[in-house]
């Protein structure tokens, strides 16, 4: 049931680079030759899940089978997003929904 | 159909504002502008950085399409030719005009803010704009600083002005002219504040007395978050006040009392831009154009103030991506007024109590890149093409779809059903 709501309710895309998967002194504007990781980013009025994902700025393309680090927030239960869940639950619905 | 469009863009504006329900702003003429706009609460940003955001919904294209990530590229030249909303107005016989910061200036729109493509005349910088990064602050030593909390006393300052009272009094300028001239007009006027430095009129900081400024509800950082989510601030880190604080990097975290001063400055920021904001529409009710106008209220994109232990945008965050979005379109999101009768008078922050609601508000998720074919449609022009799964050679079409039906929908402003309940 969820998901078939789900499938019905508006997203937004956004998305953010990031040079390394550790925080380091370009890593809020790295330039697009140092860009080494996407997030992706997809939300509804329920939920925000996100995948950071290879990235190759040589050629554009980020690579979703190579997934660094993800992120899964309700926002019935965790309006601030301070719970990351994505390790807690399996977000199949979710991938295939972001590709 | 012909109405003309005026589109206000703020520069790292969360919706920090009294018609987004928070308790602690004086925001009464953007709320005024709320109460006859339908406001959508929730509004995404397509990247949280300021050239890819202005970039991907001024041409309705996302960031994987202007492939516009940084500040350091030009699309007509690195990606695509993509045509942009204003160049699509002003192909289809609107006068268009741009004051402040709409496109980001530099490489990313070829040092000319994208003109003549998007513009009729040459773009308006206000001259105070190159102090922005100055050392224009006064410290309690009396010395000079260039902080990132920088209440001053605007008769100090280079000109005796500040960028954005400048770009307030241009835009007032044009429109006189407009009127006039009896011109179809669409005019996009940029803010830089609360963009940092958070340089403002000291008076401002009378609104916030720093005993009722308290810190995020979350300000630390989320145990499960990934490190690569994190973002830094490192732009913040930079500032002389901040500078100072010898804080470690990359976690901090900042000092308690100083969160307090950054968020009581953010706050006093936005009222001083709600007082722009205010003449700018007052403006628009004195020549007598509020009645055929379409008036959008936005911001590229938001700004963290502590939450999980962040300032600043640089992530995916809702706080970073999340923008105040709102359409006032007479005669559709309000009747229009009787010749002479005011819609947008000037209200004082420092005197105003606002008990006023939005005329209709959306729950919809909605995107920035919508902004193109939403405002085409509204003006009753053709609205471009949805674009193909690759666009890079096709110079007008849309990643965004048009929104104008969730503004019908909403304005007897009924509680949407939500599916999902």
């Amino acid at each position: 049931d969820t998901h078939r709501c789900f499938d019905e309710e508006p997203v937004a895309f956004s998305q953010y680079p990031r040079p390394a998967d550790t925080p380091q002194w370009n890593s809020d504007k790295p330039k697009l030759k140092d860009i080494r990781v996407m997030g992706y980013s997809m939300r509804s009025a329920h939920y925000r899940y996100t995948l950071w994902v290879q990235f190759n700025p040589n050629n554009f393309s980020a690579n979703f089978e190579d997934v660094h680090a993800g992120e899964l927030y309700m926002v019935d239960t965790d309006p601030n997003q301070d719970h990351n869940i994505y390790n807690k639950t399996s977000h199949g619905y979710f991938l295939k929904k972001i590709l | 159909d012909g109405m003309n469009v005026l589109f206000i863009v703020v520069d790292d504006l969360r919706p920090v504002l009294g018609c987004y329900g928070d308790k602690l702003v004086k925001s009464p003429n953007i709320d005024q502008l709320a109460a006859r706009s339908v406001v959508f609460s929730n509004a995404y940003a397509q990247q949280a950085v300021c050239a890819p955001s202005r970039v991907s919904f001024l041409t309705g294209r996302r960031p994987d399409t202007t492939r516009l990530y940084d500040f350091y590229s030009y699309w007509r030249v690195h990606a695509g030719n993509y045509s942009t909303m204003p160049q699509y107005f002003k192909e289809n016989g609107y006068v268009t005009l741009s004051v402040g910061k709409v496109f980001h200036p530099g490489v990313s729109s070829n040092y000319t803010d994208d003109y003549p493509h998007s513009w009729s005349i040459p773009p308006f910088h206000p001259s105070t704009e190159k102090y922005e990064n100055d050392k224009t602050c006064r410290g309690k030593d009396g010395k000079l600083y260039a902080d990132l909390v920088c209440p001053v006393d605007v008769s100090e300052m280079p000109s005796g002005t500040l960028p954005d009272i400048q770009s307030t009094e241009e835009a007032i300028r044009l429109l006189n002219v407009m009127k006039t001239n009896n011109q179809k007009f669409f005019l996009a006027v940029g803010y830089h504040k609360p963009h940092i430095p958070l340089r403002y009129p000291q008076e401002f900081l009378k609104l916030y007395p720093l005993e009722n400024i308290t810190l995020a509800p979350d300000p630390w950082i989320p145990e499960k978050l990934p490190s690569v989510a994190y973002n830094p601030w490192t732009d913040i880190r930079q500032r002389d006040d901040v500078r100072a604080l010898n804080v470690s990097f990359p976690y901090g975290p900042l000092p308690d009392d100083f969160q307090r001063q950054i968020r009581q400055s953010y706050y006093a920021a936005v009222s001083y831009l709600d007082v722009q904001v205010g003449l700018l529409l007052n403006a628009l009710d004195n020549v007598g154009l509020s009645n055929s106008t379409i008036v959008v209220f936005t911001a590229d994109h938001g700004w963290s103030l502590g939450e999980h232990g962040e300032w600043a945008k640089y992530s995916n965050f809702d706080v970073a991506t999340r923008v105040p979005l709102m359409f006032y379109v007479p005669g559709m999101t309000t009747s229009s007024v009787s010749q002479g009768e005011k819609v947008f008078p000037y209200l004082d922050p420092f005197s105003h109590i606002s008990d006023l609601v939005p005329q209709g508000q959306s729950k919809k998720v909605v995107e920035l890149v919508s902004l193109f074919s939403t405002l085409a449609e509204l003006a009753g022009l053709q609205v471009p093409p949805v674009c193909p799964e690759t666009s890079f050679h096709v110079a007008l079409c849309t990643e965004g779809a048009s929104i104008v039906r969730y503004l019908n929908a909403s304005e007897n402003v009924e509680e949407e059903k939500d599916e999902c309940d």
